[in-house]
């Protein structure tokens, strides 16, 4: 294709990005750096100031037990309405990204059952990537920014708790070092979505063709955005090696959730993503 | 596979914004 094509390509796919995601790289930067008129985001350390912040969350909608009024059974349920309320956050996310897909010239008149395989294996890569401009070495935002949650916090908690965001603070903090933005970011998702070796892909022609056309686009945006920038395109490209990975461990994590916590329950749209997964 | 996914197909066919969850 022309590379007044590709230009066009990255453009629109850019537009779409900041239609459907709200929390752009550029925001959170801003916000963890200081450099906004907003309010500083409200900051959780520990259990306390988790309690404090939890209107903001948003996870009040599990009622609190009555057979368990002691503080650490307190504890437990602060924790478990935590991880609901970033359920259901990761639940509108996949929807999101769902729409951010749709917008992708071709997607929509692939088969519908492809549609369907790309976005289960893709959108939790998907995810992951894009949590990485909101955090930094010593914590992430959450709740679109209004809360900046302590990496030694999610540490503390309770297993398996403590165990889900640690590898994911451990792939950011290299892959922000590429220092992609908001424009790289959106090419690189859409490379993420069109993989077409995905498992039970029943087309697979139409999705590598289209994937290279965003391949070429990306190429050429970071030789012109990042012209100083050596190999970039294949760093980049390596991260989706180790985002594989990353899904796997996260979904055994999950899984041995479902397992060993009574009061766990998926929600529906992460279950139907996450089983026979890998 | 559609059939075994279907808030994701549903996501897929509606039209418009994000679905509400």
């Amino acid at each position: 294709p022309e590379s007044a094509d590709l230009r066009a390509l990255a453009r629109h796919l850019y537009e779409s990005y900041l239609k459907y995601f709200p929390l752009t790289k550029a925001k959170a930067r801003a916000i963890l750096s200081g450099k906004t008129s907003d309010n500083a985001p409200f900051v959780i350390h520990d259990m306390k100031s988790l309690m404090e912040g939890e209107h903001m969350i948003n996870c009040r909608q599990m009622p609190m037990q009555e057979h368990r009024r002691s503080d650490v059974g307190i504890m437990r349920e602060v924790e478990l309405r935590f991880f609901h309320s970033c359920q259901s956050r990761s639940a509108e996310a996949v929807s999101e990204v769902t729409e951010f897909a749709k917008s992708i010239p071709g997607f929509v008149n692939l088969d519908l059952n492809d549609q369907v395989t790309l976005l289960k294996y893709g959108v939790i890569e998907v995810l992951i990537i894009m949590m990485a401009p909101l955090m930094n070495k010593d914590g992430t935002l959450i709740s679109y920014g209004q809360i900046f949650m302590t990496r030694e916090f999610l540490k503390s908690l309770r297993k398996p708790f403590c165990e889900m965001m640690e590898p994911k603070f451990e792939f950011s903090v290299k892959f922000n070092m590429l220092e992609l933005d908001d424009s790289d970011m959106a090419l690189f998702l859409a490379v993420i979505i069109l993989s077409g070796d995905r498992p039970g892909l029943l087309n697979v022609k139409p999705i590598e063709d289209l994937q290279e056309t965003v391949l070429h686009s990306l190429e050429l945006q970071l030789k012109t955005n990042h012209p100083d920038s050596l190999q970039l395109f294949a760093k980049v490209l390596q991260k989706m090696t180790d985002l594989r990975q990353l899904v796997t461990d996260h979904v055994q994590l999950i899984q041995l959730m479902k397992e060993t916590e009574l009061d766990w329950c998926l929600h529906p749209l992460l279950q139907e993503i996450m089983r026979d997964l890998y | 596979l559609k059939e075994k996914h279907k808030i994701l197909h549903r996501l897929l066919q509606n039209s418009s914004s994000p679905v509400d969850l």
